[in-house]
């Protein structure tokens, strides 16, 4: 298990630092081991470096950067060993514009293989969706399903972005 | 094995059944704060096997009960059934007569909890070795429930390991 | 000091319990303290009940329910103390687009005596500002101010909601 | 006492002098990930006195100083200065005749750091008792930092006290 744990730690690692500089249109990101030597007990940490800026751990980040580093870690272990379906619940809400528009992109490309289920706030979101399901509350504390066409979702609580500079 | 079907009743928020059919592709759900939708996702872990409450947001399992509301009276029982697509037959081979795959888990107030395998009763064990082999049960990283990338982000490095480990 | 936390404690609770419903458009709140014995080391629990819910401790409440809740308690205690000045940093971002608007109206009404300064990515709250300064950086890593007019403010990574059900 | 301008050079992603005149009112602040909006929010609470370096999410404070870009070195020092509005003369006595009150605080990259009271050095303390005595120092609970709601809502019940006693 040691082997193996170092061998999907290194294809995560390659594929995270591909789909990085996809998210965040440039720069560089890569997983280091804290300890190489204790396969069993390492833990895993984070450089990233967004377009321009200098390389370092991601505490100084921003909050939308961190958020976009750790998606960027969830599709690398994904598209390494992909499962049928992957669930997403708002984790585009610290992004802006462009970000949500990339990670939109990224997650259209994996739909095609598996099943995307993506829980979201952002009308770009649901406009790249091929299904929209709206849960309500007209009886309040209790849930129904309405399904709702694209063109309708301007009532299902959505919020959009504006273009970025 | 991809999902066809949700089909939640008694569980959280989803006092009356409710039937999602999961087409292939992105699907989206949206909706105001606090109107169910990541009890959607909640549903889905736990049919899945999720043992941890406080994981579920509960401080114990009776919680994901419905549990009464202004208009509805607390429910006695939660059943979550998870339908899977076994067309293409890569189920394992116990299932190969099967088109659809039925996982169901349903919990009492008494703490009675059962877990059924196309409606016939079954152990916790049957389920996740037939989530093992057939790669969905990979939730770690391919369920990411709300708050789970500040969880991620703020975590010891060693605390981040599962996500390796659970792809290994 | 153990006198002044319980008064202070019992007049924000006072504040929280009329400031919740506000937010919410109904239902109520209360803190608890888990010691009331104990005013040195007592701890403070929420208790909330969202209109047409049902009244519990704040974890099963949603993602945007929480951050609302939160929200009141700040403002609660911010009411009985005011500062001259409050900076929020992307409170916003969890809401749906009506919580926005209760929000974005307690924070004008509170801006009559205290000057907010407020990060957002979300239009509605943009435009309740009375100034707007964005923050770019056309040179790689390094943060520049420009002063944007409330019709521009398309083209400064706002993200807009539309309207709820 | 109210904010009346904030002048930010070297620290962090503000390696140019940036200068913002806050008005009356609800003041926005907006911009793309990362462009350097919660960075001005840190300027405001180093200059307040923040001594905790991992609250400002650095490994040490020298952190908060510009470490260098793409185009630019890094810099050798971060300087922040806060300056008040005093026409209400609400300030403590040792202030009556100034109509502006400018606190500033630098710090170089040798550790060595200052703090200024209308460009006079000063001590810490100094600067803490004005905050004490304007009101303006209730950092707990008017100094609201990206991820402090979930803080707070995260925290266990003895860690959320520091609000109350904040305000008592
Ligand atoms: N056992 C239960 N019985 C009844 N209602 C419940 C139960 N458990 C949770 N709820 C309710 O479900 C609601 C939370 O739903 P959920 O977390 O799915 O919202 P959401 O749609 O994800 O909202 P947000 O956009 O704010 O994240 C809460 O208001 C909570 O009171
Ligand atoms: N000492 C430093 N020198 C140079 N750049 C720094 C320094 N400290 C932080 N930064 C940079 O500042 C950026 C973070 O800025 P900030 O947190 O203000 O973004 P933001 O505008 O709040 O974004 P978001 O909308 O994502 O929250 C990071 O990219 C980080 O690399
Ligand atoms: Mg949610
Ligand atoms: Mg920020």
């Amino acid at each position: 298990t040691r082997k193996r744990f170092k061998e999907t730690f290194e294809q995560v690692n390659i594929k995270f630092q591909q789909i990085f500089p996809r998210l965040f249109h440039g720069g560089r990101a890569e997983l280091q081991l804290t300890d190489s030597d204790d396969l069993l007990e390492t833990g895993i940490d984070i450089i990233a470096q967004p377009p321009g800026k200098k390389l370092q751990g991601i505490n100084l980040l921003s909050g939308g950067e961190k958020a976009l580093t750790a998606v960027a870690l969830i599709f690398a272990i994904f598209q390494i060993k992909p499962s049928p379906f992957c669930l997403l619940d708002e984790v585009d809400a610290p992004l802006d514009e462009a970000n949500i528009g990339r990670f939109n992109e990224m997650v259209r490309e994996m739909s095609e293989i598996s099943q995307f289920i993506i829980i979201t706030h952002n009308k770009r979101t649901m406009e790249m969706a091929d299904t929209l399901y709206g849960v309500t509350m007209q009886e309040p504390g209790v849930s129904r399903l309405v399904s709702v066409k694209i063109n309708e979702f301007q009532e299902s609580g959505a919020r959009r972005p504006a273009p970025v500079a | 094995m991809k999902i066809k079907r949700l089909e939640i009743i008694g569980f959280k928020s989803f006092v009356d059944k409710v039937v999602l059919d999961f087409q292939q592709g992105v699907t989206g759900v949206v909706g105001p704060n606090g109107c169910g939708k990541s009890n959607i996702v909640d549903a889905i872990r736990w049919v899945m096997g999720e043992q941890n409450a406080r994981s579920l947001r509960g401080k114990s399992m009776e919680d994901v009960i419905f549990g009464g509301s202004e208009t509805r009276k607390p429910h006695g029982m939660a059943e979550v059934s998870l339908i899977f697509d076994n067309e293409d037959g890569l189920a394992p081979p116990a299932f190969a007569e099967y088109a659809e795959i039925m996982v169901t888990r349903r919990l009492y107030r008494s703490g009675e909890s059962d877990y059924l395998l196309n409606k016939t009763p079954c152990r916790l064990l049957d389920i996740a070795e037939l989530f093992m082999d057939t790669g969905v049960g990979r939730r770690a990283y391919s369920i990411i429930e709300q708050g789970k990338i500040g969880f991620i982000l703020n975590a010891k490095p060693e605390d981040r390991r599962f996500l390796i480990e659970e792809a290994a």
